[in-house]
Parts: structure tokens; sequence; C-alpha cells
């Protein structure tokens, strides 16, 4: 099983 | 006041029904620059960000900055009531609560004049930061799309491990039928770009993928002859189509980590 990472660990809020 | 002018209604219907699955609403940023959105689906998994340069319109008007929160399936449903091959004006005054969206028929026969509520969206605009990928492979979209259904529906995957390398890129998935595998090698003549495929590598990449996702992002296949995914490790995967030379819809997706 692999564990889906949030776009938010990469991108910041501007 | 805003005002851009389309001579094809068709391009704008095939954006909406390539995004409108994945963020159901979402603000156009309207500027002197065109027209650009960015929105998250609901799961905060992948991103899409649309832009349309203001020299696909003529006449381009934009007096001021706007933000114009639109309900995308209601738009994607209006629009249907353009024929393909209609002119399409969009229009909005200033701090207007409405857009106006106008249907002329190339003939000049017939107008269809529409008004869509304009809504209050509160969404997080996301900084994007500038990324050297590892690979960037670009294929025909028709391809793209066929590797994603088949991986999907044949095997009944559901992450989807794109790998790579200078021979070639290998999309592999386990599902409940068992496994399979589908792997593109570089084309040799470049004569026909849009049915190559051409991989620019400066380092091997094997990242895992939803491929659900994958598989809504096909549905911008109509866009664009070609697509091109963009690869590094640890970041998220770029799958851009480009409408000629007037703007583009790029799909961010994040990686799943093996545990």
């Amino acid at each position: 099983k692999s564990q889906q990472r949030n776009l938010l660990s990469f991108f910041k809020a501007v | 006041m805003f005002e851009a002018r389309l001579a094809q209604s068709n391009l704008m219907k095939k954006i909406l029904d390539a995004i409108k699955d994945l963020i159901t609403e979402a603000n156009l940023e309207i500027s002197s620059g065109g027209i650009s959105l960015q929105g998250m689906d609901s799961s905060h998994v992948s991103l899409v960000a649309l832009l349309m340069r203001s020299d696909g319109f003529s006449p381009f008007r934009c007096d001021r900055n706007l933000t114009l929160g639109v309900n995308l399936q209601a738009m994607a449903k209006l629009m249907k009531c353009a024929s393909n091959d209609d002119i399409l004006t969009m229009t909005a005054e200033d701090n207007s609560d409405t857009l106006n969206l106008q249907f002329e028929s190339p003939a000049q026969d017939k107008l269809s004049e529409f008004e869509m509520k304009l809504m209050d969206i509160d969404s997080e605009h996301l900084g994007i930061p500038e990324t050297e990928y590892d690979a960037v492979i670009r294929m025909p979209s028709s391809e793209f799309q066929r590797i994603c259904r088949d991986l999907g529906a044949g095997i009944g995957g559901e992450s989807v491990t794109i790998a790579c390398t200078k021979e070639g890129v290998k999309f592999s998935v386990t599902g409940s039928v068992g496994s399979g595998s589908i792997t593109l090698k570089q084309t040799g003549s470049v004569d026909k770009p849009a049915e190559s495929v051409v991989i620019n590598m400066a380092q091997p990449v094997t990242l895992i993928f939803a491929l659900r996702y994958l598989n809504s992002f096909a549905k911008a296949t109509p866009l664009s002859e070609s697509v091109s995914l963009s690869m590094s490790r640890e970041v998220p995967l770029v799958v851009e189509y480009k409408m000629n030379d007037t703007g583009y819809v790029r799909f961010y997706l994040a990686p799943k980590l093996e545990d």
C-alpha cells in the first residue's frame, strides 16, 4: 500500500 | 469593464469539460494579460492551473483586474447552448455579480445571450515554485489517455508507477486482476512532433501516482494533440496541455509515498 501525499505539503498559500 | 471575444466557443467548452469534474467552482482572474484560474480538488491532492492569454482573444479588454467566481459545472452546461463554431463574447461590468455570455453564429443569423450569476468563492491561491525537472516526457495526448484508461480499466489498478529512463517511460500497475505495464520508447523521427514521444532527462526518476487523477486529467485530451509530463523526485507531477500559443491547462498531482 502507498500513502497519498497532500499538495499543500509542496505548495504554500500566497 | 471586461470584454473577451473568442472565435470558437468550442475551445471554452473543451476547457470546462477538462476541469469541471476536478474542481466544481473557481475564481476566474481577469487581468490585462488574459484569463487565469487556479483551483485544488476537494481532497487537496491535485491542482488545476489555466491560462488563456489575452492575445488568444480579439478583442480583449480589461480596464481593471476582476475576480469572477464561477460555478464551472453551471458554466459548462450553459456553454452547451453554443454551437462549436459560434463566436463567444464574455462581458462583465466592474463590480458586477453576473457574467454575460453571448453566442453568435458564424453567419450572424442567430444570437444567444445569457447572464450567469457569479458567486463569492473563498479560495486559497498557491505559490508554485519554479522547478528544474529530472525528466520531461512529451507524448501524443491520445496515447496518454489510452494508457491511463487501459491500466485503470484493464487491470483495475489504483496506483501507477511511472519510471522514466533513457530507454523510455514505463507505466506499471498492480490491481485486482493482476499486474501490467506499458512502456513507451522515445521515437526516432521527429517529422511529426504531435505523434512523437520525446524524453528530456537529466536523471532517471520513478514516482507513484493515483491513477484516477491521471484519468481525470486526460479529459483535457481534446485541447491538444500532445501532452507533457514533468517529473522530479519528491515533487508533484505536472501534466500540461498547451493550447497552441495562447495558453495552457496544467494539472499538478502530489505523488504517493511507498510504505
